[in-house]
């Protein structure tokens, strides 16, 4: 009886495809079941021991230090919120907020989105339901001046938490990319001593231009996390494995709704349940 | 890119005449690795594939340009066939008002589009008016209004009633104040959100557009087909619009989508200004998504 086992080939193009169906894309899922046929011929696998071992490995994959935001009590924290048009900035802003409101932290939010129609409205709503103050300015007016106001009125108010709302923005627009470097020269200037995070929202529906969108934002703004929103749809987020891989950044956050209490931790296990269920 | 990638795995077979199964199965592999970068859905991927091999085979290599380039030409045009040659325009009714009902997930773009599609109306000489039916998201007819009023183009609301009441008063409100086109803006919402979709086609058993249109964001990846289905399978669609396309994705999911519903990709919005709209040009996303 030789010790060596081999993989029922079927069960490698089963996972594969769940993989590709899943936007892991096929790089990543080229890594992975390569992966997984190594240590099935390492370890002489038995058929049953191939699928906790590939959840095992897609797990340590995406675990890492620092998953939860933690508020420093000593300090101010600010929050800020990037990503591309439409991906649930605003929506998870009010959720955060309401989070930590909950949690007895004073939080204010800052609409730095001066641009889209209506969208302080939008965020003056969600600061209500959160019932937290909010930092506006007019329409089209400078969305830096907001950010600097906003720390300035934290500060002054010894505030937790300061969250701030941006625009959408594609990320292969310079223009745009550099309104946000100087949002961000902004806080390390006025704010030097804040604990910052930054978080990229990020859509689960994303294909694999997610990844393009973390690398470019990262690049621009340094990013802390990433907010996968929209899991409470068919869509699995499955890009992540790719961030992961290459940028190094914790999935913080996860949108599963539009209500408010529609924000939860990231939890992998769950995660990967979810993505061969 | 994949253009290269195929003129590598076709130097090994240049000056054999004749593409077949043994020589293509390699650039079958790049050129199936290279649609799933680009978000086509898997399964898309697979058929699409097969019948562009059953067409590359044989294929007497032509003289003048490589193999490569023949093989790259023979997916392009497959994909523009797939995708093109339909009926891109937008119909209207022959009884007044003409109602566009824009609908899809959260987040896509209808609101804006709706604008656009509005603007674009005006320019032609008609006289449209937009309908704020999204009683959910904050501030959503307020954007509406906004937009609208950039535009100088009305925009119809009742508050956050029932949408449904919305729309049947906006009809009544179109036929009073000669607006010959409505375009109705709805609430994103997941195509497994049975309630939601409900009240989608309760609208349109009450307003009986002439296009019902599917709002993509072009980021979208393998969920494209699940998602499009759905609201085809509720609505029946007669077209779809693929926005944020000013972005680097490849949007592969224009391909998707056309292959699973057969419903007509009619505009493309390059942009969040109001005039960011262009009819589909199917060669261009075909480019885009071989990269
Ligand atoms: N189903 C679902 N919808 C969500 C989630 N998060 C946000 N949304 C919806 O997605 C849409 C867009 O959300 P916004 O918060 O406006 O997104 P944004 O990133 O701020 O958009 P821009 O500022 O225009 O770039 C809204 O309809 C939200 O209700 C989520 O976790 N699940
Ligand atoms: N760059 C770019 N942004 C776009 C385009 N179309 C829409 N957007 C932006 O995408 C975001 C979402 O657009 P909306 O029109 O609010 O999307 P929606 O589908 O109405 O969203 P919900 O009503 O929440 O479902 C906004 O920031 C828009 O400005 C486009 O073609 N290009
Ligand atoms: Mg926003
Ligand atoms: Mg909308």
């Amino acid at each position: 009886m030789h010790g060596k086992t081999k993989i029922d080939e079927d069960l490698l193009e089963e996972i594969e495809e769940i993989l590709l169906e899943s936007d892991v894309g096929i790089q990543m899922t080229d890594k992975i079941v390569g992966k997984l046929r190594e240590l099935a011929k390492e370890n002489r696998f038995l058929p049953e021991e191939v699928m906790p071992s590939l959840f095992d490995y897609l797990k340590s994959e995406l675990s890492m230090e620092e998953e939860r935001i933690i508020v420093d009590e000593d300090r101010l924290n600010i929050i800020l919120m990037v990503g591309v048009n439409g991906t649930g900035k605003t929506t998870t802003t009010g959720k955060i907020a309401a989070k930590l409101s909950i949690s007895d932290y004073s939080v204010i939010l800052a609409a730095a989105d001066t641009f889209r129609a209506a969208a302080i409205e939008q965020l003056e709503v969600w600061s209500q339901r959160a019932n937290v103050p909010l930092i506006k300015h007019q329409e089209n007016s400078d969305s830096a001046a907001v950010v600097y106001d906003a720390i300035k009125a934290a500060n002054a108010r010894k505030t937790n938490v300061l969250l701030i709302d941006t625009a959408g923005r594609l990320h292969n627009k310079a223009h745009l990319m550099d309104e946000l470097k100087k949002i961000r020269r902004i806080i390390d200037s006025e704010a030097p001593n804040a604990k910052l995070e930054v978080l990229l929202v990020l859509d689960a529906t994303t294909g694999q231009n997610g990844l393009s969108q973390a690398m470019v934002f990262k690049e621009a703004v340094n990013l802390t996390g990433i907010v996968l929103t929209k899991l409470d749809g068919t869509a699995k987020g499955g890009v992540i494995f790719a961030i992961k891989n290459s940028l190094n950044l914790p999935i913080k956050l996860v949108g599963v709704g539009e209500g408010l209490e529609d924000l939860r931790d990231f939890q992998p296990q769950i995660f990967i349940d979810a993505l061969f269920s | 890119n994949l253009s290269d990638k195929l003129q590598d795995v076709f130097k090994k077979i240049s000056g054999k005449g004749k593409i077949s199964e043994e020589n293509i199965t390699e650039a079958i592999r790049e050129v199936r690795r290279a649609l799933l970068e680009a978000d086509v859905n898997l399964k898309v991927v697979k058929d699409f594939i097969n019948n562009v091999k059953e067409q590359a085979i044989g294929q007497e290599v032509i003289k003048s340009i490589s193999p490569g380039q023949q093989f790259i030409k023979i997916i392009s045009d497959a994909m523009i066939e797939l995708m093109g040659g339909e009926n891109q325009t937008l119909a209207t009714s022959e009884k007044s008002p003409t109602v566009y009902m824009m609908v899809g997930l959260q987040g896509s773009g209808k609101t804006t589009t709706s604008a656009k599609l509005a603007l674009n109306l005006r320019k032609q000489g008609k006289r449209p008016m937009l309908v704020a039916a999204d009683i959910y998201r904050p501030a959503a007819i307020k954007q509406l209004e906004v937009l609208g009023k950039q535009i100088n183009i009305p925009v119809f609301s009742l508050g956050q009633i029932s949408p449904v009441e919305i729309v049947t008063k906006s009809l009544v409100f179109a036929k009073e104040n000669g607006h010959d086109y409505i375009i109705l803006d709805t609430a994103g919402r997941l195509h497994i959100d049975v309630e939601l979709m409900d009240e989608l086609v309760k609208i349109k058993q009450v307003v009986n557009p002439t296009e019902i249109l599917l709002v993509v964001d072009s980021m979208i990846g393998q969920d494209a087909v699940k998602m499009s289905e759905s609201f085809n399978e509720y609505l029946n669609i007669t077209g779809v619009i693929a926005t944020k396309l000013d972005g680097d994705t490849r949007g592969g999911a224009a391909l998707s989508i056309k292959a699973v519903t057969g419903k007509p990709i009619k505009f493309m919005a390059m942009g969040e200004k109001l005039d960011a709209l262009e009819p589909f040009h199917p060669e261009r996303i075909a480019s885009r998504i071989l990269g």
